[in-house]
């Protein structure tokens, strides 16, 4: 395709089945397709398709600073997504990677629900040497939160990741749980969480659509965190998510270990989605 | 809706008499579109749109004197059909007990699965064996020993790193116990990750499990007909479990899934909870996946 400024019937179809393979939709292809016929007329087609992708995910803000407000600690970072997608390793990962630049990290388990979340948290904060705050199963998550929020005020803690439950976009009682997770801790600390990371399954077809825009009804969601794409799925999900929300991935996650999560590279990701 | 958008098709049609061959084609074009926003796999929605399409363009559709109505009920049809037409249950072993080998990729929900399946069968009387598979992620075996419990199940772990010297182990604790069903629940992994995929290998024939059931998320897109012929190709699949139906997902890994690897589907997770695995219905998935 490289090289070619207009394409015949037979390429845009292959085009199309590249691109809906890598889920980016039905409507996010028909899009890309528009904007490769109409691009820009000095670029060949593959550079038209790569400009428009990565003008779609370029982050539309700035982050939030993820510090408190006037600078203060601790950054509150809260952790959600749906059942399975990677959060408690993702939140082990970033713990790690904090730590890794010298910060003083705490990890609250705020899912109380999960068996032997906990526990898990607990294997991860301990990789990270970071500090750990959980509670009994069945206890208030929201109360978890608060206390670990008060515990990294009082230690001085930098960085505080607060790990949540696995919950479905479409249950309205969980979403609810999340506003009052995400509301008792700005109740502790003005401001805060300063920072929501949405965990998604790079393997996630359309519904990831409806979970970035159920969860950020919920509670604002600043970055994705794009898991497990050490697979064969591309990911193609967060270019509707991008188009729709403004919401950029931040992260990637590449395996299993504390040392696979990436800074998330939007020419990296097309480049790849591009086979 | 589907039904919708080809009713509406066909009806500025009816006044003609019966279909061409371009109005079946467009009618398939809307199909095709159904289905990859339901999630279907590309190739196997054409396949899927292509077969329908030949079945249309038969004497059924174009010379019924209701074509639109015909042509939905075509793709229903085709559609229950390759979920599975008739209910697959778990098939048991002439002699217990029968060993179950749980597999999947990472998070699609085995572990929980693993203590549905028993408390299921525990309900119906059986004694169940829940086995700790998983020796890699933190805190894999406490978290299905505390299901085991609540399911009332019998756990089995060992401090091996052999995982299929484990799960062999399990299936003669079977036997020394007298269970029904030994539930293998394996750790999580990758389609692609080959060393990974060998465990399993080996696992399957030091266990010598008489189903071999693909857990797999209902929100996975296109990955999932990938991911069913690798596990199918590699372990040779008796069955599937459909995951996280409580979400809107549509569904269409359900199609891919049974397409590629003709795994009949035989159960469905609908929640969190030990209780909320149901038996699979093909025609509620043909409806859902449809839209
Ligand atoms: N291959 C791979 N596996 C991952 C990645 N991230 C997480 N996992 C695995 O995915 C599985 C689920 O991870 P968890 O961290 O428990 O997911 P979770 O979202 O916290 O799950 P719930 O709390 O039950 O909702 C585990 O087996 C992880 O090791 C990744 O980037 N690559
Ligand atoms: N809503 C819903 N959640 C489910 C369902 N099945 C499993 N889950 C949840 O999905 C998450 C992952 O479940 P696990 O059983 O740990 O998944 P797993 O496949 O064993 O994960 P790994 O061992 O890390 O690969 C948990 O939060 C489960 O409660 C379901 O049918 N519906
Ligand atoms: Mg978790
Ligand atoms: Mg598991």
């Amino acid at each position: 395709l490289s090289g070619k400024r207009s394409l015949s019937a037979g390429e845009l179809d292959r085009l199309e089945g590249l691109l809906l393979s890598a889920d980016v939709g039905v409507e996010g292809t028909r899009r890309l397709l528009q904007a490769v016929r109409q691009g820009p007329s000095e670029l060949d087609a593959l550079e038209r398709l790569k400009a428009e992708m990565l003008a779609i995910l370029a982050p539309k803000s700035d982050y939030r600073p993820p510090g408190g407000e006037n600078g203060g600690k601790p950054a509150v970072w809260l952790i959600l997504g749906v059942n399975g997608s990677g959060k408690t390793t993702s939140a082990g990962k970033l713990g790690s990677r904090l730590a890794g630049r010298g910060l003083k990290v705490m990890m609250a388990a705020a899912d109380t629900y999960r068996a032997a979340a906990g526990e898990q948290l607990a294997v991860w904060a301990d990789r990270a040497g970071a500090e750990l705050v959980a509670s009994k199963p069945g206890a208030d998550p929201a109360a978890v939160a608060y206390d670990a929020v008060a515990a990294a005020q009082a230690r001085g803690t930098d960085v505080l990741l607060v790990d949540t439950a696995g919950r479905l976009h479409n249950k309205k009682h969980l979403q609810d749980e999340l506003r009052k997770i995400h509301a008792t801790i700005g109740k502790r600390m003005p401001g805060a969480p300063h920072l929501g990371l949405l965990v998604m399954d790079a393997a996630t077809g359309q519904s990831g659509l409806a979970q970035a825009r159920l969860f950020s009804q919920a509670v604002p969601v600043d970055g994705i965190v794009l898991t497990k794409l050490d697979g064969t799925a591309k990911g193609g999900i967060v270019l509707a998510i991008a188009q729709e929300l403004g919401i950029p991935v931040a992260w990637a996650g590449t395996g299993e270990g504390a040392g696979d999560l990436q800074e998330f590279d939007a020419e990296e990701f097309v480049e790849g989605l591009l086979g | 809706s589907l039904t919708d958008k080809l009713s509406s098709l066909f009806k500025n049609l009816t006044g003609q008499g019966k279909l061409s061959e371009a109005n079946v084609r467009e009618a398939a074009a809307q199909v095709r579109l159904a289905l990859l926003e339901a999630d279907v796999n590309l190739q196997v929605a054409e396949d899927f749109v292509a077969r329908v399409q030949e079945r249309a363009l038969g004497a059924e559709v174009l010379s019924s004197i209701t074509p639109g109505h015909q042509f939905v009920k075509i793709v229903h049809e085709q559609l229950r059909e390759t979920l599975g037409g008739k209910r697959e249950a778990l098939r048991f072993a002439s002699q217990p007990p029968t060993v179950v080998m749980v597999c999947g990729l990472q998070g699609s929900g085995k572990t929980t699965t693993c203590a549905k399946l028993g408390a299921l069968l525990k309900r119906s009387g059986k004694r169940v064996i829940l086995a700790a598979a998983d020796i890699y992620r933190p805190a894999a075996a406490e978290q299905l020993e505390i299901l085991s419990q609540q399911a009332g199940c019998i756990f089995y772990k060992s401090d091996s790193t052999d995982v299929a010297a484990i799960c062999a182990g399990a299936a003669e604790a079977g036997v020394r116990k007298l269970a029904d069903a030994v539930i293998l629940d394996t750790a999580g992994r990758l389609h692609v990750d080959a060393e990974m995929m060998e465990e399993l290998v080996r696992t399957k024939a030091a266990a010598r499990p008489h189903e071999i059931l693909l857990v797999l998320d209902s929100m996975t897109g296109q990955d999932a007909a990938l991911v069913a012929a690798e596990f199918n190709s590699k372990l040779g699949l008796t069955g599937a479990i459909l995951t996280k139906l409580d979400s809107d997902a549509r569904g269409g890994a359900a199609l891919s899934l049974r397409a590629v690897s003709g795994a009949a589907i035989k159960y469905v997770g609908t929640g969190e909870k030990l209780a909320d695995l149901e038996e699979f219905h093909p025609e509620r998935m043909a409806s859902r996946i449809l839209g």
